[in-house]
């Protein structure tokens, strides 16, 4: 059996905000490391990867290994139900047929506690093999930038042109009206209060749609920073570190004719 | 002209 208690309710929200519009059902694999989550968007364009790690519940205890098959919109409609700062418990039997979340709060009048059971259901789903990868350029930056980075080019184009070089970092969105480019150059201040930073062992060029960018970037209110690692010819991962675990994106590039 | 690739050609099923 699983059981799992999280201190505040809003890290769950959080994580179904960020991963719902690319997938829409997923198995939450439970075991005694914590939970997983691993799942590929309809297109096979994009993954996503969610890491909870044991140590960053209140209490955690999972007997065995249990995959939970996850309805995302049931589950995000059960977590509405939930204010942001609520003791967040889920459990589940080893049957793995219905998560039961309990809420509780102390309010200034009473303690409440609220239960909830949503259905489970099997999913047979493919896991892909992520290559460890050495990467040619990592880029840390306030996820706050990025957001807004991606959000203002996806005005004007479909793709965004990530290009990473001594210059520092450059995003370039060719539009049919109108067309854009934001460069980010290392800073020797900022990085010493550790804003952000790049490192490079060669110069990167890759291009990837816009609207997974946009996507992703959901998870800036689950990290203040976001990583971007690049290769040329290889996914981009775009990776988001909290203190219970991470959220990570796998992004598949385009390539020219 | 570009063209959107998918992950399949990067990652292996494991």
């Amino acid at each position: 059996m699983l059981e799992a208690k999280l201190s505040e309710a809003a890290l769950l929200k959080r994580l179904l905000d960020a991963v719902k519009e690319l997938v829409s059902d997923a198995n939450f694999e439970c075991n005694e490391e914590g939970i997983q989550l691993q799942a590929m968007d309809n297109s096979h364009v994009a993954l996503v990867s969610v890491k909870l790690y044991a140590s960053g519940f209140k209490r955690y205890r999972c007997d065995r290994p249990l995959p939970l098959g996850v309805n995302l919109g049931s589950l995000t409609k059960v977590l509405k139900c939930a204010k942001d700062d609520d003791i967040c418990t889920l459990k589940a039997g080893d049957d793995a047929d219905i998560l039961s979340l309990t809420y509780e709060a102390k309010s200034a009048y009473a303690d409440r506690i609220a239960e909830y059971e949503m259905k489970l259901m099997d999913i047979d789903a493919d896991q892909l093999g992520i290559p460890d990868t050495d990467y040619d350029a990592s880029v840390t930056m306030p996820s706050s930038e990025f957001l807004r980075i991606v959000r203002d080019l996806s005005l004007l184009g479909e793709s965004v042109r990530i290009e990473v070089s001594k210059e520092g970092i450059r995003f370039v969105s060719d539009g049919e009206a109108a067309n854009g480019n934001i460069l980010i150059k290392q800073n020797a201040e900022a990085s010493g209060k550790k804003k952000g930073s790049i490192e490079m062992n060669s110069a990167v060029t890759l291009t990837f749609s816009l609207k997974y960018l946009v996507n992703f970037s959901k998870s800036s209110s689950l990290s203040k920073k976001v990583q971007l690692m690049m290769s040329n010819d290889v996914p981009l991962l775009v990776s988001y570190a909290f203190n219970q675990g991470h959220i990570r994106y796998y992004l598949a590039p385009k390539i020219g004719d | 002209m570009v063209r959107q690739q998918t992950l399949g050609k990067f990652f292996g099923k494991g």
